[in-house]
């Protein structure tokens, strides 16, 4: 069992939000026109991690999901202008 | 694939290494670096050339954490090894490797000639690619140096911005090379608007033209739209922000970049009886909110309210609209006018006082 449940899954809650906020937030364009995109809620924005690497789609940070957050990667997001 | 458009507008870019990783000697790098370019000329036209001062296209450089005035920040090892800009000035085009982590020329640490072969794709004007095979793939995985590492996926991508590589066989059936812009004959095959810009096309090109100022951007039509054919013969912006592309019997409605599902349709679902075989322009016009498609010497009349053809169509195109007497290569409209094409030629025409303005040469919105 692990050894402090609570730390672990705050660890893992900081690394899903920062992992979605690093490359999953879409930013407007500067010449963007028209109505502003609503925010995504974190699980619209895991569920469009999950798609893109294929993962099954559960909106949820179930094991499979963290241990793809956790490979080494460009910081290049994958979604954008 | 994914791409952040226009890509560079010159096949001639320049590098320059600003500084080196301790991990390697700078031989190693300079040479893992060369390679990494070599890997993108090999299946483009590009040339890149290493300069050892100023600033060039693309700027490469190790930094930790903040680093610069970069907007981006490194997070010590593992997690990100690099990032890059798209291309453009500034920092567009810009390349920077997390120094933080342990750089190699094998499969030990991080191969520097992989990630940098992968963020100079991004230099390139590539997004990432959700195609596991893909160099362009967020994601680090190590393959021997000694493959090839772009993927049939990458290349794809970094040819729909650039094209082949000049001595490569064109897998695209053969065409000529890219009309010259200005030159004295040229002719389009269909033009409409698209919000605030004008776009003509002809064989697998389009141009953006920006009427209020000089800008030109000449594309392959396969970059925005790639299940699109070559050869569109007519194009329309109707009232609902989409655009209708047309080419024999068959007509797509785009809207942004997407094709909209159930497309291509037939134009018989238009109310074109089944005579008609293609159609040789069309404009909506925005001040009444219906569309003229011009066949032969004749011309429809659709309303765009009511989606149906109207009554009493085919008309003799030369009776409604004077002074229009060619078959029609392409039309659209702009600040109320119509500007009519057949070959080197256009005319200006007033559809309120139903007279054509003045005739003008074809390619007067290329500011030749």
């Amino acid at each position: 069992l692990p050894v402090h449940p609570e730390k672990d899954n705050e660890e893992d809650a900081k690394l899903v939000q920062d992992y979605l906020n690093k490359f999953y937030a879409v930013e407007p364009g500067p010449n963007q026109l028209g109505w502003k995109l609503n925010a995504e809620s974190t699980s619209e924005k895991l569920q469009k991690m999950q798609q893109f690497f294929g993962l099954k789609v559960t909106g949820k940070p179930d094991t499979e999901t963290l241990e793809m957050m956790k490979k080494p990667r460009c910081g290049v997001p994958d979604v954008g202008l | 694939y994914g791409v952040t458009l226009p890509g560079w507008k010159k096949n001639r870019l320049t590098y320059r290494i600003v500084n080196h990783t301790p991990d390697m000697s700078k031989e190693d790098v300079d040479k893992e670096i060369h390679k990494a370019f070599k890997v993108w000329s090999t299946v483009t036209p590009l040339i890149f050339t290493r300069i050892h001062e100023g600033i060039a296209d693309i700027m490469i450089a190790f930094g930790t954490k903040a680093h610069g005035h970069c907007p981006r920040f490194f997070d010590g090892p593992f997690g990100v090894l690099g990032h890059a800009f798209p291309p453009g000035n500034g920092f567009g085009g810009d390349v920077h490797f997390d120094e933080d982590e342990d750089w190699t020329t094998g499969s030990a640490g991080f191969n520097l000639f992989l990630v940098a072969a992968h963020e100079i794709g991004h230099a390139l004007g590539l997004s990432h690619s959700n195609d596991q095979k893909a160099l362009m793939f967020p994601n680090y995985a190590y393959i021997s140096p000694s493959e090839f590492p772009l993927s049939p996926d990458d290349i794809n991508g970094i040819q729909s911005i650039y094209g082949s590589p000049p001595n490569a066989p064109d897998k695209r059936p053969a065409n000529p090379t890219p009309p010259k812009t200005c030159g004295s004959q040229m002719s389009f095959n269909a033009i409409t608007t698209l919000r605030r810009e004008v776009i003509f096309l002809k064989g697998r090109h389009l141009w953006r033209v920006y009427p209020d100022n000089s800008e030109v951007e000449r594309e392959l039509i396969s970059t925005f739209w790639p299940t699109l054919p070559p050869g569109i013969e007519a194009v329309y912006e109707n009232m609902k922000d989409q655009i209708l592309f047309f080419k024999g019997n068959k007509f797509w409605v785009i809207r942004g970049y997407q094709v909209l599902l159930g497309y291509p349709q037939n134009i018989y679902t238009l109310g074109f009886p089944k005579g008609v075989k293609k159609i040789d322009a069309a404009v909506c016009n925005k001040n009444t909110g219906k569309t003229d498609f011009f066949i032969g010497d004749k011309y429809w009349r659709f309303d765009e309210n009511s989606q149906s053809m109207e009554k009493g169509y085919p008309r003799q195109t030369i009776n409604d609209f004077p002074g229009i007497s060619q078959r029609v290569d392409a039309v659209f409209q702009h600040k109320g006018l119509f500007y009519f094409f057949h070959g080197s030629k256009q005319w200006e025409f007033d559809p309120a006082a139903k007279k054509v303005i003045r005739e003008i040469k074809s390619n007067s919105w290329f500011n030749c």
